[in-house]
């Protein structure tokens, strides 16, 4: 039993080796992807894009747009009926759009 | 008060990183209205 | 006996070890494969209007969104610089990052939630390398829940 044990131990750290380098060259590749400047220029949603998500259909949709690092807060307002979100940036201005209905 | 803190702003982080804020959310929302029902509304805090 | 339990202790946190590697090498190929069809599709959509769409009628990535019932009433307070905003809700609200809006909108081919025709599954191993082509087929099945190892 030990002998079955230590050749299944041999087989999964090869697995979890091979996930770890896909892994790696995954989020590389993901990175280069999003600096890509054709990506950059041609990675966005039109608002009807968001309006065709169906949960998001009959929805007041605001959408944020914030400089990396920019810190949001919920604070836990548990049974105050009034629920927060607080947005802090220290990288420049953070731009909030209203989703238009149509 | 507690409070949940996620850094934004980056492209494609942890998936479901804003699962727990909108479940506390969610759980917030229902301890009100269930206050509300049984009548005693608690004094509104402002900040 | 105490070396054989041993041996299956140390397996056991190998394979949460995997499950959890596992889970994120999905993420990635989701997050790798929603990217890149939604550049392609903006890309053909862009050639056939001949124009890119208004800029006031697009968001770039990366960005979140904060949705909530039309009947909640949200007050805005923002400082002069808008370097800080704070929204106060009388209502639940959700917020969800770029990501999950694109699964949304069906820019991951279903591989998210393991419904994938074989039209978009086709899709989905074009936009990925070769060798994570095996992990596309395993999940266009459904989540990958127990430990898959690639022949490779």
């Amino acid at each position: 039993k030990a002998f079955a044990l230590r050749k299944e131990l041999g087989d999964l750290e090869r697995a979890e080796k091979s996930l770890d380098e896909l892994i790696h060259s995954s989020t590389t590749q993901l990175k280069q992807l999003t600096e890509y400047k054709d990506s950059q220029r041609l990675g966005y949603v039109t608002y009807q894009d968001i309006r065709s998500v169906s949960t998001l259909r009959d929805q007041t949709v605001i959408a944020v747009k914030a400089p990396a690092e920019t810190k949001l807060e919920v604070p836990d307002t548990a049974g105050q009926g009034s629920l927060q979100i607080y947005l802090k940036s220290k990288n420049g201005p953070i731009e909030v759009y209203l989703c238009p209905e149509e | 008060r507690s409070r949940m803190l996620v850094s934004i702003g980056e492209s494609f982080g942890l998936s479901n990183r804003f699962q727990k804020i909108n479940q506390m959310v969610n759980s917030s929302d229902r301890s009100f209205k269930r206050t509300l029902d049984l009548g005693s509304a608690p004094k509104q805090k402002r900040l | 006996a105490q070396e054989c339990q041993n041996l299956e202790v140390e397996r056991q946190r190998r394979l949460e070890r995997i499950k959890q590697k596992q889970s994120q090498l999905q993420e990635l190929i989701l997050q790798q494969i929603a990217f890149k069809n939604l550049v392609q599709r903006n890309r053909q959509s862009e050639q056939q209007a001949n124009r890119p769409p208004p800029p006031n009628s697009i968001i770039h990535l990366p960005f979140i969104i904060v949705n909530t019932s039309k009947k909640t009433v949200i007050d805005c307070s923002i400082s002069n610089d808008k370097f800080e905003y704070l929204f106060n809700f009388d209502s639940m609200f959700e917020i969800h990052d770029d990501i999950e809006v694109l699964k949304r909108m069906g820019m991951a081919c279903g591989l998210e939630v393991g419904k994938c025709s074989p039209e978009d599954l086709k899709v989905a191993r074009s936009l990925v390398p070769k060798a994570l082509e095996p992990y596309v087929i395993e999940m266009a099945k459904g989540p990958i829940s127990n430990v898959y190892i690639t022949g490779g």
